[in-house]
């Protein structure tokens, strides 16, 4: 999948995945 | 709250009780950062709701490279308006219903 981690040096991880379109705003 | 063109919802189910949740941040509106934005997708993260601050969590994500220095005050208050909304409905629940 595109899911990426990302752990900064604090300690947390972040997990980013793509965003629905369904749940962006019209631009 | 107010529109700050970046959405934060919990990422989970909230029962009421954990002091940790996940939370799912992202872009809904690139006009209102000032910054220029990477779109890199929705952002996951875990916040603890009795110990943290949303400053110390915009600061960790602008130095992983999300947002720029810029943006760090318009990300913090997203995150803070939405915890806001978490320990309100808590205190709801709590004193509220049975």
């Amino acid at each position: 999948s595109s899911t990426t981690q990302v752990v900064h040096s604090a300690g947390r991880r972040f997990i980013v995945s793509p965003v629905p379109e369904s749940r962006l705003k019209e631009q | 709250a107010e529109d700050t063109g970046v959405r934060v919802e919990l990422a989970e189910e909230d029962d009421g009780k954990k002091t940790s949740i996940a939370l799912r941040l992202w872009v809904e509106d690139q006009k209102k950062l000032k910054g220029k934005y990477k779109d890199s997708g929705a952002i996951e993260f875990t916040f603890d709701l009795e110990r943290e601050v949303p400053d110390a969590v915009a600061q960790e994500m602008v130095e992983s490279g999300f947002f720029l220095e810029c943006d760090m005050k318009l990300v913090s208050k997203s995150i803070r308006d939405r915890v806001a909304l978490i320990k309100w409905h808590r205190e709801r629940v709590v004193t509220g219903g049975e």
